[in-house]
């Protein structure tokens, strides 16, 4: 349901936030 | 400065800040700082040799492609950018790395958070940036929301936030939100640099051979 989503924990799953892929070797 | 090999110049040699300062300064330990070296200099040294970090080169180390632009890879370069000069440097990246440091205290990250989602730099997040960057999520992903959707999630999200309900979230608000959502920091801390020295051992081996 939209209602129950929380759009901030939508938004912190985008790649961009991804700095995990900078240890990637 | 150019683009040195690490077992030729360290951190210390190539003034890119005392690793000891940096540590004091950070949540990292001197021996992970001079890991982060390693990552750095390969980084700085990807496409414009003059070892500081250029947008494509972040772009490169993020996507695997230097071309592909992201908004919200965009924003974090953009506040790891602390000098505003276009590039980051090694003091800029340890220190914004800093707080996405499994360690690092919530206050920071809720603080950068804050700052990651203020896009016009107003001092409060408003709905339509908060709008703006739910559909910058839904364009990079294989989500499909209707407007209608994505209109409800916005309000409701907003509404909770949006405690004194002025129209707009402010550092307080947010602060509060974050403690009834901690779903809202997920992006703000980042296991691997628990293991930076794991990661990226080379420069503290070569430094402790050289010592």
């Amino acid at each position: 349901k939209p209602e129950s989503m929380n759009a901030f924990a939508l938004i912190s799953r985008s790649q961009g936030f991804n700095l995990g892929n900078l240890f990637e070797k | 400065m150019g683009c040195a090999s690490s077992s030729q110049f360290g951190p210390r040699a190539v003034g890119h800040g005392d690793p000891a300062v940096l540590a004091s300064d950070t949540s990292f330990t001197v021996n992970e700082v001079e890991a982060l070296y390693e990552l750095y200099r390969r980084m700085s040294c990807s496409i414009i040799k003059d070892g500081l970090i250029h947008k494509e080169e972040f772009q490169l180390a993020m996507f695997r492609n230097s071309k592909k632009a992201n908004f919200f890879a965009d924003r974090v370069f953009d506040l790891f950018d602390l000098k505003r000069n276009g590039v980051i440097d090694f003091e800029e990246f340890v220190r914004s790395l800093s707080v996405f440091h499994p360690r690092a205290p919530t206050s920071e990250k809720t603080a950068f958070a804050f700052k990651l989602y203020d896009l016009r730099g107003t001092g409060y997040i408003e709905k339509e940036e908060l709008r703006e960057m739910v559909l910058a999520l839904l364009d990079e992903s294989d989500l499909c929301l209707s407007d209608s959707v994505v209109e409800a999630i916005v309000d409701n999200t907003f509404n909770q936030a949006d405690s004194n309900g002025d129209g707009k979230i402010d550092p307080e608000e947010w602060k509060e939100f974050v403690k009834k959502n901690p779903a809202a920091l997920r992006n703000m801390s980042l296991p691997y640099l628990q293991d930076i020295t794991l990661a990226f051992p080379s420069f503290i081996m070569r430094s402790e051979a050289n010592d």
